[in-house]
Order: C-alpha cells, then structure tokens, then sequence
C-alpha cells in the first residue's frame, strides 16, 4: 500500500492511498484503503490520514475517521490522536501497521506499531527526509 | 507546525527484516521516496493545491515497482492483479474511490475520476473501469504489473500454505 497527505499553502489538506493488496488473497478482498473513513479520510481541513497495515482491522476501527473524531470532538492533535489510535486501539484489536496522517497546522505524523514502514516528509523551509523502518 | 506546504508520503510496510535488507536496496527505496517527494512538493511549491500533490506523489509510488501499488501490485492466490485506490479532499469533503480493478497504469487517477466526473464515491469492478476509459486514463496490460519479486513472494506463500509452514506474521496481513 502507498499513500500520501498533503497541506497547500492556502491550508487545505488532501489524502490518497493506492493498493495492490496484500499477497496470495482472496479475488474480491478489499482492504481499507479505498473505503472512506477507514483507510482514507480528509474532511473539513481538520487533518487529512492515509494508513497501510491490516485492513480488517483498520476497517473495523474507522481508523482515519476515529483521528478526525478525537481531534475534533477531544480537542486532541492530529499526533496524539493518531499515536491513541495506532499505538492503542488498533493494538487492543490485534492489528498492525501505521499511517500517515497531517493536520490543518501542517503537523505530521508517521506513527506504525509493527516491524517497519517506508516513509517520507517534506516541509517548506526545511530539508526532506526519508525513512526505512 | 508550518505556514508553508507540507506532505507526507509512504511506501508501506517493509516486507524484509530489517537485517536482511542489503545496502543496494536500501539506497534504491531512499531513492525511490526521494522522487516520490519532489514528484508531490513540486506541484505544492508551484501554489498548487493539497489534492494535486497527493495525486502526483501517489502517482509516482504507484509507478515504482519497489513499492506494493499499481506497477508493483502484489498477486491474488489465483495469480491475477486486483488494485484499489481513493482520493479525499479536505476542502468539501468530495471522495472517490476504486476497488478490484485492473487495467489503469494509475489506480490513483481513477479514484479522482470517479470523485470528479461521478455522483458516487466508491466504484467497483467494470464500472470503475468504464469511469477510468471515459476519463481517456492509460491503460496498461497485466504485464505492466507483472514484477518478478511479487511472483516469487506468491509462490513461495502458497509452497508454505501447502506444506503447513506458513508463520502467523501478522505482517502478511499488511497491504
């Protein structure tokens, strides 16, 4: 799964995620990426998630739009709510993996709570980066 | 936190342990992610918008064979390729999404058609297609997608399902 999250310079945010699945499924299974609120969610430039791992699991959670729910109706951040959902909730229902998400400041956030991810991250004024594991 | 552009991209899940990962490669994804990176902050640096960005890098990812999208799409256990993809923007909460298809060299490009040029969000099967040959997207062969890493790793899958020693690894759960 790969994906990304982006904030423009007008402060409007944008999410996307693209599959080929996991190896040796089942024809017909899908996963999150493509179902709204579970792999991919960007709504009222509050923060913008794309995630990568154990589909059912992040599609029983609501894995983006739980982020979204916790920053808008907790007040949290898009960090601390992303770190909640992937280092706590998923892990209360057995799933792994991560996601990327970015919140309406701009703030990122890579959090993953299995072996290892490939990431990235560029912010205006400041050096990209890239990561393995 | 920044007034600026910012993006976030990834490639996945490593499906190597880390120790086993060789400098070669190694250097290949950096590389990989780096191109992914200019491919989004240009459209983001020239005042584009989020939802361009996100296409151009997703785009680029799904042209990368390292990473498990579009040209490296993994195999069914039936040896075929099923792709899914889906695009949100933040500033109206517009969505579209792909699922189970083959054929777009960019899965990525079809979720936003369906987003841009449909009343629905989520399209499946022949109709996503239909969407994606309406919108004049390229469309490629299976062997496009063909990579013999991801051929090599379904083989060896269904060799351990059949002998009885395929691990629980939760990580043969990740997209």
């Amino acid at each position: 799964t790969v994906g990304a999250v982006a904030r423009d310079r007008a402060g409007h945010i944008a999410a996307a995620t693209s599959t080929g699945g996991m190896t040796a499924k089942s024809a017909g299974r899908i996963g999150d990426s493509p179902l709204i609120g579970a792999g991919t969610f960007a709504a009222n430039d509050s923060c913008a998630v794309s995630a990568t791992g154990d589909g059912e699991a992040f599609i029983r959670l609501s894995v983006a739009h739980e982020i979204d729910a916790r920053i808008r109706l907790a007040g949290q951040n898009v960090t601390d709510a992303a770190e909640q959902v992937v280092m706590k909730d998923l892990v209360a229902i057995g799933g792994s993996g991560g996601l990327i998400a970015i919140g309406a400041d701009g703030s990122i956030t890579l959090p993953f709570n299995c072996e290892g991810m490939y990431r990235g991250q560029s912010i205006e004024g400041q050096a990209s980066q890239t990561f393995i594991y | 936190m920044s007034d600026g552009f910012a993006l976030a991209i990834h490639g996945g899940a490593g499906v190597l342990p880390r120790a086993e990962m060789s400098e070669e490669r190694e250097a290949a994804c950096h590389a990989a992610l780096a191109r992914v990176l200019t491919a989004g902050e240009s459209v983001l640096a020239a005042d584009g918008t989020a939802l361009d960005a996100v296409t151009a890098a997703v785009r680029a990812l799904e042209d990368e064979p390292l990473f498990n999208a579009g040209r490296g799409a993994v195999f069914t256990r039936a040896g075929t390729h099923e792709m899914d993809a889906a695009i949100m923007d933040g500033r109206d909460r517009r969505a579209g999404a792909v699922a189970g298809i083959c054929g777009p060299r960019n899965p990525v490009d079809a979720a936003r058609a369906v987003m841009e040029r449909t009343s629905h969000v989520l399209m499946a099967g022949d109709g996503a297609l239909t969407v994606a040959r309406e919108a004049g997207l390229p469309f490629e062969e299976t062997s496009y997608f063909f990579t013999p890493e991801r051929w090599d790793t379904l083989q060896e899958t269904l060799r351990m399902e059949a002998d009885g020693t395929l691990d629980d690894d939760p990580s043969r759960r990740h997209g």
